[in-house]
C-alpha cells in the first residue's frame, strides 16, 4: 500500500545566495515538522483529507508563509485570506474567499465542503457561516506582522512613485492586481 | 501560498490551498486558490494538486484540472503533465508559479518556473525531504 505526502509554501523570488542561513532553517524547520505531522496521521491510517488540513494549519499558523498568521497585506490595508479543499473520493470541495477573521482557513473551507450544500462562500457570508459552526473569529491584529505590513508600505510607496512617473510615461507601469 | 496533496492508505486523494493572496491587491481581488479546478483539484482516478503562483494565469487556463484532464484523458504520467501546464502552458502566456501534485499511485510531481518554491514530500519510510532552490 503507498501511502505519502506533498506539500509547498509557495513559490517566488527564493535564491539560496538572498536566504540567510537562520531563516533558511526556520523553513527547513517548519517544512519539517509539516511534513512528520502528515504522515503520522497517513501512516496511522488516517485519511488524506485529515493530513492535507492539519499540515496546512501548521503551515498557516507560521508567520513565515503567506496565509493565516503570515499573510500579506492587501490595499486597504487588511489580511484577506482564500482557501479550498478536495475529495478526490467524492468530488466533494469547499472553498472561501476574502476572509478577515478566521485563523484557519483551510479549516473553514473544508466546514464549507461537510458541512453545507454549498462549494464556495466568500466575505461576510463565509464568516457568519464559521460562527454558526462553532468557529471563533480572531482580530484582525493576529494577521499583523512587521514584515508583511512594511512590504505593504514598499509597495505603496512604490506605487505613488510609479504613478507620477507615468504622468509623461504610461507604459512604465506595469503593475497588475487583478 | 501554502498547500498539501495526499494519498492515505486506502487509495483516497485530497488536494488543499491556503493563501494571504497578493500583496496591494484591491478592488476585492481573487486568485486561483478558491477557484477549483484552478489552484485546487483532486480525483481518485487520477490525481491531487494544489498550486501556487500569478493566480490569474492559473484560473485562465484552469491549471489543477487541466493536469488531471491530460492523465485522464491523454493518459499522460503526472509528472509529464504537470510539467507541460507550468513549463509550456502557464510560461507562455507569461505567468509565473509552481505546483505540487500526486497520483493514485504515489508519484508525484513538484515543478515551479520562478526562482524558488519551497516544497517538500514524504513517503512510507517517514524520511521528509525539504527543498526551496531550483536545484
Amino acid at each position: 500500500v503507498k501511502y505519502g505526502l506533498v506539500i509547498h509554501g509557495g513559490a517566488g523570488t527564493i535564491e539560496k545566495d538572498k536566504m540567510p542561513p537562520e531563516i533558511e532553517a526556520q523553513y527547513e524547520e517548519k517544512l519539517n515538522e509539516a511534513l512528520l505531522a502528515g504522515y503520522k496521521i497517513l501512516s496511522d491510517g488516517g485519511s488524506s483529507l485529515d493530513a492535507v488540513e492539519k499540515v496546512i494549519n501548521i503551515l498557516e499558523d507560521s508567520p513565515l508563509f503567506n496565509a493565516g498568521k503570515g499573510a500579506v497585506f492587501a490595499h486597504n490595508g487588511i489580511n484577506e485570506l482564500d482557501a479550498s479543499i478536495m475529495d478526490g473520493n467524492t468530488h466533494n470541495a469547499g472553498a472561501v474567499a476574502r476572509l478577515t477573521h478566521i485563523k484557519n482557513p483551510i479549516s473553514l473551507a473544508r466546514m464549507v465542503m461537510e458541512k453545507s450544500e454549498h462549494v464556495f462562500l466568500i466575505g461576510d457570508g463565509a464568516e457568519q457561516f464559521a460562527v454558526q459552526n462553532g468557529v471563533e473569529l480572531v482580530d484582525q491584529n493576529y494577521f499583523y506582522t512587521d514584515s508583511r505590513w512594511n512590504a505593504l508600505q514598499r509597495a505603496l510607496k512604490k506605487e505613488m512613485e510609479s504613478k507620477s512617473q507615468t504622468v509623461l510615461y504610461p507604459a512604465l507601469s506595469d503593475e497588475k492586481y487583478g | 501560498t501554502v498547500g498539501a496533496v495526499a494519498l492515505d492508505k486506502n487509495g483516497n486523494l485530497a488536494a488543499g490551498t491556503s493563501t494571504g493572496g497578493m500583496t496591494n491587491k484591491k478592488y476585492g481581488r481573487a486568485g486561483d486558490v478558491p477557484v477549483i479546478g484552478a489552484g485546487t483539484y483532486a480525483n481518485n482516478n487520477t490525481c491531487a494538486v494544489s498550486c501556487t503562483g500569478w493566480g490569474e494565469y492559473f484560473i485562465r487556463l484552469g491549471v489543477a484540472k487541466d493536469i488531471s484532464d491530460l492523465v485522464d484523458y491523454k493518459g499522460m504520467t503526472l509528472k509529464d503533465a504537470a510539467d507541460k501546464v507550468i513549463y509550456e502552458k502557464v510560461e507562455q502566456l507569461g505567468g509565473d508559479g509552481g505546483l505540487i501534485a500526486i497520483d493514485k499511485n504515489g508519484n508525484f510531481a513538484m515543478p515551479f518556473n520562478t526562482a524558488g518554491m519551497f516544497r517538500g514530500y514524504i513517503f512510507e519510510d517517514g524520511r521528509p525531504i525539504v527543498k526551496m532552490y531550483k536545484d
